[in-house]
């Protein structure tokens, strides 16, 4: 899997749609002064893979993470973040086992087969949550549950347990001072 | 299950001893069950010596010296268990610029197979980026993303 | 006892008030009694608005915009209750270059009667000092110490 | 009160002599590589003042102050640290108040009273500490009591709980969650 794309709407200080594309390898530098919102950048990819506790997002409550508005803007009711991977390995033909998901129509009797949708390889996930608490997942556009992204990154090194994602002055956790911590950091990778 | 820690704590180790010797440019790091006798229950300690120093509990190193420690065991954890892309969120802000360009130069390896996306405030992290991208709040409390060329690096750092 | 307790309160929370606003070149932010009908027994809260933001919790600002605000605090109860002096240690590392030249300006003020030790990797910190000590090890694992002219600042920066 | 000096020996990393002078206001900066020892330099004026507790000295016991030993260098058997404060506004006969101090003499019938010790607006304390675990507080010269140095910072700012030394990434507890943690901040300052 490569990370293609990530847009937020709604999310913490990005009020309005924002997208950044990645070329899936080396390294992207985000930079800004002082509390433009580069941290908030990383929250929004930790929220859209299922993070399901607020405080590890820096707030009180989920609802936290929707645009609060500032003095010249009203706050929003709702918070979307999309995340766009691919996986070049994937034969044109295989989609991700969404329960829900549009059946590929095949062309029987053709020398080729017709494959539909145009980007098989690619999966695109979303998470929306509403102020009124609502809140959806989806998969490739199909309304999906969170336990069916987390399975879409099963031994990807994007689980729950995950050190994919390093908070502003978390580096040190992993060498957490309790040597069980440390054996639960290796059996999470095992 | 015992087998599956025994060869992921083996892999991991054996790419921690490397990943340490890079970053510390010598010396040595490892890390040791704190029981050998029960390995499916045991707790792990990490000890280090950077080059010239004694060996001891990695948790008795300085500051930067942490950080690099920490960084070489999540470098090892990834060559086990590769993932997709990797967020660093400000983690050489403790760190001298000898560190930070050995740091980068592990990062830029490490990058071959992963999207890294590395929040910092440091010309020379900016330095080994191949994109960047501004986060701004012109209007107060809202961000607004640019994609900078990377010859405005020196201008970017605020 | 109660009265001395409302009186350092008051006269800090002043402090705090000011230089917030100094390190953060404009907003607000300052202490609230959590209740206010039992001055004797309440916990304190600190609220904090960077210049157009919301007023919120500080435990909520960014993690530069929280330093400064730690350091805006740690100011006004130096200013109540002088000391010698005082050793900062690597405060600098979360801070963006902006926000390191007001900090240094306020130190700079605050540094006519104490004797400031700031602990740096920033170039732009050892500018505001007047004098200077580099550390070194030669030696491996033998700390020396060289006092450093203020042209070879530059260098300084392992 | 003003800081003059601090030497150390045997200290942490700090295994040779070594002095800082001090202008007793402006800025002082302390620079170098990684692990060199700068926060080692912040430990030992935490330490001189009287800190009881190893863990906040970095160490699992008070032992591990004492210079250690490298590959090429032998351990050593104390660890000792200097700290000398002028205080500009002495009347030059007072003396701080410790009760074993040599008295100062002055000789009657002068119009000029002889001060002595030289320069008696100045204080020197010292901290001693030997692997077989004794201790020695010094003022002047004299042995004393850590209560009693406990005693020349009491208002001054420098006491137990006292912010005069914010250690490497602490500075953010200041700012504790706990409403009651931060009432005691100021109490302690009250
Ligand atoms: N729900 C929300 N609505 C609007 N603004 C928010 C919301 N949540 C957080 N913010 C704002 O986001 C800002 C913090 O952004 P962030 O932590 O990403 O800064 P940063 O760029 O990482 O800064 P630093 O370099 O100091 O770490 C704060 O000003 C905060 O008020
Ligand atoms: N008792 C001791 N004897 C000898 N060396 C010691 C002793 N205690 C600590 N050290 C050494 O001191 C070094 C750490 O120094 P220190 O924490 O002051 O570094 P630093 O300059 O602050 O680095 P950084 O910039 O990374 O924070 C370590 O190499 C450690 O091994
Ligand atoms: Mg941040
Ligand atoms: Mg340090």
């Amino acid at each position: 899997l490569k990370l293609k794309r990530v847009e937020l709407q709604g999310f913490k200080s990005f009020c309005d749609r924002t997208e950044l594309k990645f070329n899936g390898s080396g390294i992207a530098a985000v930079v800004g002064p002082n509390g433009c919102g580069k941290s908030n950048l990383s929250d929004a990819i930790t929220w859209v893979l299922g993070e399901q506790s607020a405080r590890s997002l820096r707030g009180a409550r989920m609802e936290d993470v929707i645009f609060a508005g500032t003095r010249n803007r009203k706050a929003v009711g709702m918070a979307a973040v999309t995340m766009v991977l691919m996986d070049p390995g994937t034969p044109p033909l295989e989609q991700h086992p969404v329960p829900s998901a549009e059946p590929v129509v095949e062309v029987e009797g053709e020398s080729n087969v017709t494959v539909l949708p145009a980007k098989a390889s690619e999966v695109t996930i979303t998470r929306r949550l509403f102020r009124s608490g609502e809140s959806e997942y989806l998969i490739d556009g199909r309304q999906a549950r969170l336990r069916d992204i987390q399975d879409i990154f099963m031994g990807s090194g994007l689980g729950p347990e995950s050190y994919a994602i390093i908070e502003q002055g978390r580096i040190g956790q992993i060498l957490s001072s309790k040597p069980y911590d440390r054996r639960a950091v290796i059996e999470e990778a095992a | 299950s015992r087998t599956r820690f025994q060869e992921a704590f083996t892999a991991i180790n054996e790419n921690f001893k490397q990943a340490f010797q890079t970053l510390f440019a010598g010396g040595s790091g490892e890390m040791r069950l704190t029981d050998e006798s029960n390995a499916s229950e045991s707790g792990i300690d990490i000890i280090a010596s950077p080059p010239g120093k004694k060996l001891q509990n990695v948790l008795l190193l300085s500051g930067g010296e942490k950080s690099m420690a920490a960084m070489a065991l999540l470098m090892a954890i990834f060559k086990f268990q590769p993932s997709p892309f990797c967020v660093l969120d400000e983690v050489d802000a403790p760190l001298d610029e000898a560190n930070i360009g050995r740091l980068t130069k592990l990062l830029k390896e490490m990058a071959v197979d992963t999207q890294f996306i590395i929040i910092t405030h440091s010309k020379k992290t900016m330095e080994a980026a191949q994109s960047m991208y501004g986060v701004t709040m012109q209007e107060a409390g809202i961000s607004k993303l640019v994609s900078v060329k990377m010859q405005a690096a020196e201008a970017a750092v605020a």
